[in-house]
């Protein structure tokens, strides 16, 4: 995030961070103890999805907390529309994990908006992540937060140049004069709307024309669009098995019989 | 929600924890 502060602990307690092969490479929002939101061209680099983890639960990229908590993914779904009618349109991924999320104070899930929601009317929205905090390349370890106003689509479309860079299903946000920004490393994180005290998740981090520049907007995944997919896929994908607890004293039994076995012959 | 809060105004997908609600008003 660029023109962003450090957060508060605990204030965005969806956040997730993705790593791919141990390093953060993304964000991604907490929907339910399973399910994790995040932008699909964070996962289309690899099939292999042994390289991925998620993060709760995390303030600083480099310090575990007391309510951090790390997860293997069991699967993800891109959406149908990703790169099919634009280069990254549909830039949606939902990321099963092979555990729950154990929720706590700090760790909690987000609400997705009805399609119909209004995004008129001056709501205050935030994006938060992870990503680079300076056009020079510098990262930050703390996550940071920015408050950014909506900006119209036709409006972003002008600014992109073409209408058919930014889609009716995309958003742009961004603060022009403030130069604040989302940047390298924010993708698939949220964008964020308060209403009635609730909070919305409304946009995923997907693209812009670089970070430095304040006529080029961040453009996001307009979530309102993609909730009925979301919801759908959500309820009908069955959750990963678990392995038991009672399976653990088999477990044990095996084990101690396949070293007692080992460690027979050189008596005989 | 609890401690008087009111229900959420989005799509929750978690039945046991109001969703979009920080600390202790996401219990």
């Amino acid at each position: 995030v660029l023109g962003g502060v450090s957060a508060p602990e605990g204030k965005w307690p969806w956040q997730v961070s993705v790593h791919y092969a141990g390093f953060h490479v993304c964000g991604g929002s907490i929907l339910n103890e399973y399910w994790v939101l995040s932008a699909a061209h964070c996962f289309d680099r690899d099939k292999n999805v042994k390289a991925y983890d998620v993060y709760v639960g995390l303030k600083n990229l480099k310090v575990a907390g007391n309510d951090t908590q790390w997860f293997e993914v069991n699967q993800v779904i891109l959406h149908p529309t990703y790169q099919v009618n634009h280069p990254i349109g549909g830039d949606v991924a939902l990321v099963q994990l092979k555990s729950r999320i154990v929720f706590s104070e700090s760790v909690l899930p987000i609400c997705l908006p009805p399609p119909e929601v209004n995004l008129t009317g001056g709501v205050k929205c935030w994006a938060t992540g992870w990503g680079l905090v300076s056009q020079r390349g510098a990262t930050s370890d703390e996550l940071q937060e920015a408050q950014l106003p909506l900006i119209p689509v036709p409006l972003c479309q002008i600014l992109y140049g073409h209408r058919s860079y930014v889609l009716p299903n995309m958003l742009c946000a961004g603060d022009i004069w403030n130069r604040k920004t989302v940047c390298e490393g924010d993708s698939g994180g949220p964008l964020v709307c308060e209403f009635n005290r609730s909070w919305l998740q409304i946009g995923i981090v997907s693209w812009g024309r670089g970070c430095a520049y304040p006529l080029f907007p961040g453009v996001y995944a307009r979530v309102p669009y993609f909730a009925s997919w979301i919801y759908h896929n959500i309820k009908t994908t069955p959750l990963p098995v678990e392995p038991m607890p009672s399976l653990c004293p088999a477990l044990g039994a095996t084990l101690t019989v396949l070293v007692a076995m080992l460690a027979g012959p050189p008596v005989l | 929600a609890v401690r008087g809060h009111p229900k959420s105004q989005g799509i929750s997908l978690s039945s046991n924890w109001a969703c979009g609600r920080r600390g202790a008003e996401g219990r």
